[in-house]
């Protein structure tokens, strides 16, 4: 919040938009802002009314600069939008920078994004620590499929004005946290050299020389992949990455989806009756990567690009004492590390027997 | 520039390009306020302290100085909600 806690005394609240970037048609910028109200609208007693005339309570406009509020912007990048918290005069009043290039998808800043974040400013939010957050005070593009609010700014406005009689998607995502004993995970792999632990719509980066994991949203890495990951493995001699969503998987080459993905597992080798991988490992010194999919496994030759013969099997016969189902798994110096709930195995490919049993938030040094 | 670069390695690993945008991001976000020529010593404190407020703020390791993980952060894309006590 910003001191003093300020708000607007009343829950009908105004807007005017008093131009408009040349990056958008006017009838884009006009439903950007919309949806943008609109998230703060489903969660709080809140309503927002257009006017075309006269002074509103939120005044939306595009400068570059200096552009009249001694606040300026500074070109391309940078900082993209302001807006003040609520009060009379500049009070509410949210600024775009009209350098940026405003976009509804991920080719440039997405302005629903943006705006939404802003207004969370004009209705009294400050930033927030929470990197999932909207009020987040750096720029991630989450996909333009609509806004599922976070809990952390649904907390936030319903702290300043109260819950709404109809939210439209109660279920607000809470961000992980990678010290929560209950923690489980998505899938792991890992990436020129860091390790990338997926859950939900974030992943960690752990890199081997540092101590604390970056929290990094799905989205901002790749914006054409689901934002909840099945499973996930590299293949380090061709440098892809392979993430697993239902019955799809993508390739990527650092930032790109390589061309001809995402395909259906089916073209792999599975059987159609198959709905999704629970969790992949590549094992390097076998060249053999084995996907994981409810009680049991198959195992897939990489060289030869085909499923080997005689899986599926079991995973309770081949690895004793992982448990029937597998969450994630990666494979490192001869062990495989398999995740199952909050705990996680190491298994010796070797001797073909569990040597420790961990909980799922060591790998986080917890 | 208004900022602690008296350790070697400091100033070997940034140039002045890179402190005086530290310089500006601080000022900007985190209501770094310029001090009059003079007292340059107390300034640089001033932003150790801004850079301890803003690593703080962002979970990096606190150190109070411009290291490559800070200035990474700096460069992102981000908000500029203007400071409500000038405002006031």
């Amino acid at each position: 919040f910003f001191p003093r806690k300020l708000k607007w005394s009343h829950t009908n609240i105004t807007y005017r938009i008093l131009n408009y970037t040349p990056d958008l048609k006017k009838s884009e910028v006009d439903r950007a802002f919309r949806k943008a109200f609109k998230v703060w609208s489903d969660v709080t007693p809140l309503n927002f009314t257009r006017i075309r005339n006269g002074t509103a309570d939120i005044m939306i406009s595009f400068g570059r600069k200096e552009h009249g509020d001694f606040y300026p912007f500074d070109g391309p990048s940078g900082l993209l939008a302001h807006a003040f918290p609520p009060g009379p005069n500049f009070g509410g009043d949210a600024h775009f920078d009209e350098d940026e290039l405003w976009s509804t998808d991920s080719k440039g800043y997405n302005l629903f994004l943006v705006a939404a974040h802003e207004f969370g400013h004009s209705l009294g939010l400050e930033h927030s620590r929470d990197p999932g957050a909207l009020m987040f005070p750096i720029y991630t593009y989450t996909g333009n499929k609509g806004l599922l609010l976070p809990d952390d700014d649904v907390q936030g406005i319903q702290i300043l004005y109260g819950a709404g009689d109809h939210d439209p998607h109660p279920d607000h995502p809470k961000t992980p946290e990678k010290c929560d004993a209950n923690l489980t995970l998505d899938a792991i792999t890992e990436l020129r050299g860091e390790m990338v632990i997926f859950k939900d719509r974030f992943f960690w980066r752990l890199h081997p020389q540092m101590v604390e994991a970056d929290l990094v949203q799905i989205k901002s890495f790749w914006p054409e992949i689901p934002s909840k990951i099945d499973a996930a493995y590299e293949h380090p001699t061709n440098d892809h990455v392979l993430l697993f969503r239902g019955k799809k998987v993508w390739a990527l080459n650092a930032y790109d989806i390589v061309e001809g993905y995402p395909k259906k597992i089916y073209e792999l080798g599975f059987p159609r009756s198959v709905k999704g991988v629970d969790a992949a490992v590549h094992i390097k010194d076998t060249g053999k990567t084995l996907f994981f999919a409810g009680e049991k496994y198959w195992s897939y030759d990489e060289q030869n690009q085909v499923m080997e013969k005689g899986y599926p099997r079991y995973i309770e016969e081949d690895f004793p004492g992982i448990g029937h189902r597998v969450d994630a798994a990666y494979e490192k110096n001869g062990y495989i590390y398999f995740f199952n709930g909050p705990l996680q195995f190491e298994f010796n490919i070797w001797s073909e027997r569990i040597m420790r049993v961990l909980t799922t938030t060591s790998i986080f040094w917890c | 520039l208004p900022i602690s670069i008296s350790d070697e390695d400091d100033s070997d690993e940034f140039t002045r390009e890179k402190f005086e945008l530290a310089e500006r991001y601080l000022k900007r976000h985190y209501n770094l306020q310029s001090n009059p020529a003079g007292i340059q010593r107390k300034a640089g404190d001033t932003v150790t302290s801004k850079l301890r407020e803003m690593q703080a703020f962002f979970g990096l390791e606190v150190t109070g100085k411009l290291n490559e993980e800070t200035y990474e952060l700096m460069q992102q894309p981000r908000c500029g909600v203007p400071d409500i006590g000038e405002y006031n």
